[in-house]
């Protein structure tokens, strides 16, 4: 279970602050496929970065499967993600200087639940992940060797190498033509029915109305929730 | 009027070449409102790159408005695209260490056909141009004070601070709300009733329908133009 209680986040500007969240109450049960909409600014992701700890609130309480994100150093944080979430971010973090296939293994490297996989299982998985989502074929392109839409889907296949039990996704499909996208759907409808948590900022309509609760978000609020 | 005539682009990539563009022969009219569309890594942007002269083509020639892009060097294609075209590129390129207003304002110190415009003058001009996106508000922020749809509407003002007669934007609303992505549609639409040449990428049903001619992408080749 994912929870935020009364969660405020105040970025400090020099001398003026900017309060992105006001006090944002959520709870997340495990198997849920949840989308967060609102206008651009509005905070989807920001709550997100509270949901997967990379970054930290100024108020309020993170509590994800009876831990406290709040009492966990940057080291444990950092430990806790690569084996309980994988993170598809909105402008995909992919590292420059690592080839497509090699960004999809390096969570396999770091940790992860499969720690004990070897390198000859850890190279079968990433290609199958990138084979997953149809990237297979540059699998040994840089990121910049790569266009958009398909440095997009090198970050999902990242996000789900682990197989972790949380997927956190920024926009996953931003970048990505109908079918591309739909593709990806499919994929995030399968894992949320073998029960793994879903949770992804669309502002594609037809995409949002896929998950089976709707979040609207708005000035750092959330002013809807169709559970 | 813009020409390309049997433009190839290979990129290479150590031992091996990859083909992004097979030939691509596209005539845009000043004045016209085009959308290009077409499957994730099927060209688009590289067209894009080809007609702004940020990159330059393998095979073929690029004419726009009687001038041969091909003859001209590094410098007088960045002084050409300073005066003649704003871009919208697709992660924005936005420089990190500027402000929004500052980064609005640089097209207008470095050039622009309003070289002459003051200090004072240049500043309400970027001001407007903000304003006009529903940026003004975050004239102050960093970049990564933005949020990604926040991030993309600076890149909008930035790109028509200039007054050019040529806009050439990569999925311009990609990462912003459908009522805020409505809102720089309009802008497009008004700017080419003033005779400005507008060419856009999108993977929008919708805003591709806006256009008066819509041209498919598929596999480095052009394959429907409804022109
Ligand atoms: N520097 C490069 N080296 C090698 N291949 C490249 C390079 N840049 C782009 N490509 C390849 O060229 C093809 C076209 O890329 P382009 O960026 O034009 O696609 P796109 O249509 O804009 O896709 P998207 O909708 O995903 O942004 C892609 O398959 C990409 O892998
Ligand atoms: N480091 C920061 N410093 C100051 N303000 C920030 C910072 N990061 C984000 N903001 C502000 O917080 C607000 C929320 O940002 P957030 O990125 O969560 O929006 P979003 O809903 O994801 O928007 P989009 O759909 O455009 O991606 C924005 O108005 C943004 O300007
Ligand atoms: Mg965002
Ligand atoms: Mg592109």
């Amino acid at each position: 279970t994912i929870e935020l209680q009364q969660v405020q986040k105040v970025y400090s500007m020099g001398r003026r602050n900017y309060q992105a969240l006001r006090g944002v109450d959520l709870r997340i049960e495990p198997g849920e496929f949840v989308a967060i909409v609102g206008p651009s600014g509005s905070g989807k992701s920001t709550i997100l970065n509270m949901i997967t700890g990379i970054d930290r609130p100024s108020k309020g309480q993170i509590m994800i499967a009876e831990v406290n994100l709040n009492l966990l150093s940057e080291n444990q944080l950092a430990h806790w993600r690569g084996a309980e979430v994988g993170i598809v971010f909105q402008f995909f973090q992919l590292l420059p200087t690592l080839t497509a296939l090699e960004n999809v293994i390096l969570p396999l490297h770091l940790r992860g639940r499969r720690a004990k996989v070897h390198g000859k299982e850890r190279l079968e998985r990433a290609l199958e992940h990138l084979r997953m989502v149809g990237m297979d074929s540059h699998a040994y392109h840089l990121p910049s060797e790569l266009s958009g839409g398909e440095q997009q889907r090198v970050a999902i296949a990242r996000a789900l190498a682990n197989d972790p039990p949380i997927i956190v996704a920024d926009e996953p499909t931003g970048n990505l033509d109908s079918q591309t996208g739909e593709m990806v759907f499919e994929i995030f409808r399968r894992l949320s029915s073998e029960g793994k948590t879903i949770i992804y900022v669309t502002h594609d309509h037809d995409l949002a109305h896929l998950a089976h609760r709707l979040i609207q978000v708005r000035d750092g609020l959330i002013i809807a929730d169709s559970n």
